[in-house]
């Protein structure tokens, strides 16, 4: 898996 | 940001949008399912936990309280506006909603990218985001013929993640490292329980009537 970055969706 | 993007947001604007001016103006949730409105409601309540601890952008922040603000404010506005409330199916809206909220929360238990207490919530809204539509399409199916401004609210939320669809493949092709395939499996599943109301919303536009 990647690394999630914040999650920059909403 | 990217066009795809900005459109699926606006197109999800635009369906909480066309709620509320329908539940505000006319004063009637006839054809709006509850139990769909209240699985949104915790949708963004647990999607949005890290509103105070994670700052994207001040758009990415506005976004994110009008939708938290708008799904409450429905709720309430179904529930306890006497008016609206008068106006809401309650007979009709029967499906067991809460059977959704369990298996999701499982699932988000088992399946996620991070074990941490937001990413599983985050995880979990995911999960339920893409069956929350479903109490609305049963009593769709229900109530038969529905009015274009329910029609368009349906249409629009269904839109939205379609719209992110083409989003994530436009930053799979342009970020490296961009992978996300819960929220892709999730975003599908979601897009295609849409399938058969699209289908008849645009017979509907070819034949020029009602949503049958």
């Amino acid at each position: 898996w990647s690394s999630s970055q914040s999650h920059d969706e909403l | 940001m990217n066009i795809f993007r900005l459109a699926g947001d606006m197109t999800h604007l635009a369906s909480v949008l066309v709620l509320l001016l329908k539940i505000h103006t006319i004063k009637s949730c006839a054809g709006v399912s509850l139990r769909t409105q209240e699985l949104y409601a915790i949708v963004f309540a647990t999607r949005y936990l890290d509103i105070f601890t994670s700052f994207v952008s001040v758009y990415n922040t506005f976004m994110k309280l009008v939708f938290l603000g708008s799904s409450f404010s429905i709720v309430w506005y179904m529930r306890y506006h006497k008016a609206v409330h008068r106006t809401y199916d309650r007979e009709q809206d029967t499906f067991r909603h809460w059977f959704l909220v369990l298996p999701c929360l499982v699932l988000a238990l088992l399946i996620h990218e991070k074990f941490t207490f937001l990413e599983v919530l985050w995880t979990f809204s995911l999960y339920l985001e893409a069956v929350a539509i479903l109490p609305q399409l049963v009593l769709l199916q229900r109530t038969r013929n529905i009015d274009n401004l329910t029609g368009q609210y349906i249409f629009l939320l269904g839109g939205y993640r379609g719209l992110y669809i083409l989003n994530w493949i436009y930053r799979y092709f342009t970020e490296p490292h961009f992978v996300h395939w819960i929220t892709w499996i999730a975003g599908l599943v979601q897009t295609l329980l849409y399938a058969d109301f699209f289908y008849y919303y645009f017979l509907r536009f070819i034949g020029g009537r009602g949503v049958e």
